[in-house]
């Protein structure tokens, strides 16, 4: 899952997806098809941007400890951007 | 506050609502309280008026599933997702629906219905998620206690751009959220805690941390559910681990998000009088192993090696601390400084030359 990391990650690959599916559906991520890995690290990237940033975190555009926390808060589930 | 793209709305201000069947976890009628309750929130501010069907179709159609429950947006089990609701128009439009895998409530067990449907409902209005932490639209859902709901100022002015104001606001009074750089900001309390610094306001916090510009707004809740909504003091004594707060009589030891067993206690035990009323701030001298309080015109300091008051306290915070005012909102402690604040204003005090030698405004904290 072409998720940007912080090196020091302790993440797991459940984690990831747990975070890959938060981000579509909260914040329009858009499956990739397949073997498009570059351009989807991008969009990864700037998804997690758009959340760090809707939550006052620190925009890094990685999934860190912080970012993940709050994933796992309980939520609406109404998407917090766009259609 | 945020709007739906194409800033959707009703376009009639009477609508109807229906519930069509039930979670398990309440009553029917704690179900259909918490749902009249909720709506309550949106029409004491509006023209809106929402009139209960129990057949046909409703503008807002109210049902509790799980997992996938007919609209291709599937629940998610236990936590996660609470609930879901659809923007102004026709068919599902305006439509509510609650994850039955959640434990509902009426009070601060689970997750509770009124609070969970007032954010719904909004959506159901035309509301988008809001970015401000204290808003009933932030999307994360924190219990805000048991003490009568008040809609926030910022949903209020949302809501209001959309129907305009009703002519009944039982409370006007809508809770703001405070502003960091604002050149009037007063404290509560400001403490340590493990390298970040908190610095409380009203129902909030903000995270400060080291390398970081940026402060993190929070709302005390989603931390500390067990906690008041607005502290008078806090200290952190970093040889326990530990953290201390204050409210009124109340003292509570916090270990990270845990609060200590035995806490709340109440400060009388900690050796101050017992017509002692409230402290008003606290900071903990690392060197000395000493942690002054100020309460009114005085202070106090307390040896928490041995866990006892000083002899010959208290004492006026004029003879020590000459200029910083009778009364001390916060403080806290940096190098060999003491920073104490006072309404806008923070007196930076040095604690080798014992005097002030700077004030600064209190929104300085902040970079601002």
């Amino acid at each position: 899952i072409p998720i940007p990391l912080e090196d020091s990650h302790e993440f797991t690959e459940k984690d990831l997806q747990f975070a890959e599916r938060y981000l579509r559906t909260h914040y329009d991520l858009r499956p990739n098809p397949a073997g498009v890995m570059k351009k989807s690290v991008n969009t990864m990237a700037s998804k997690l941007r758009e959340m760090q940033e809707f939550f006052g975190l620190e925009v890094t555009g990685k999934l860190d400890d912080e970012t993940y926390e709050l994933m796992r808060k309980p939520r609406c589930g109404v998407p917090d951007v766009g259609e | 506050y945020n709007f739906f793209p194409r800033k959707l709305k009703w376009s009639k201000t009477n609508l109807t609502y229906r519930i069509m069947n039930y979670t398990s976890d309440l009553r029917r009628a704690e179900v259909d309280r918490a749902f009249k309750k909720a709506f309550k929130v949106w029409s004491d501010v509006t023209p809106l008026n929402f009139t209960r069907i129990r057949s046909g179709v409703a503008d807002i159609m109210i049902s509790f599933g799980t997992r996938e429950h007919g609209d291709f947006y599937p629940f998610d089990g236990p936590s996660g997702l609470l609930a879901h609701a659809f923007p102004p128009g026709p068919d599902y439009g305006g439509d509510a629906h609650f994850d039955d895998d959640e434990a509902w409530s009426d009070d601060s067990r689970g997750y509770n219905l009124f609070l969970v449907a007032a954010h719904e409902f909004g959506h159901s209005l035309g509301l988008e998620h809001s970015r401000d932490p204290g808003a009933l639209m932030f999307p994360i859902y924190t219990y805000t206690g048991k003490t009568g709901f008040v809609l926030p100022d910022d949903d209020v002015q949302g809501i209001q751009e959309l129907y305009g104001a009703g002519d009944k606001d039982p409370n006007p009074k809508h809770p703001k959220t405070p502003e960091k750089c604002d050149p009037d900001l007063s404290l509560d309390a400001v403490t340590e805690l493990r390298g970040e610094m908190l610095v409380f306001k009203d129902r909030f916090f903000w995270r400060l941390h080291p390398q970081m510009v940026e402060a993190e707004l929070v709302l005390l809740k989603s931390f500390w559910p067990e906690l008041p909504n607005k502290i008078d003091a806090a200290y952190e004594n970093p040889v326990k681990d530990l953290v201390y707060m204050f409210k009124g009589k109340k003292v509570w030891a916090l270990n990270g998000y845990d609060i200590v067993e035995d806490f709340p206690k109440k400060i009388y035990e900690m050796g101050f009088p017992k017509e002692m009323k409230r402290i008003d701030a606290a900071v903990h001298i690392k060197d000395t192993g000493k942690t002054l309080f100020f309460t009114g015109n005085k202070y106090w300091s307390y040896d928490e090696e041995a866990d006892v008051m000083d002899a010959g306290y208290p004492r006026l915070i004029e003879d020590e601390f000459a200029g910083i005012g009778d009364r001390v909102d916060a403080v806290y402690q940096r190098n060999d400084y003491l920073y104490f604040f006072n309404g806008p204003l923070q007196f930076e005090y040095s604690i080798w030359s014992r005097r002030i030698v700077r004030v600064l405004h209190t929104n300085s904290l902040f970079w601002c």
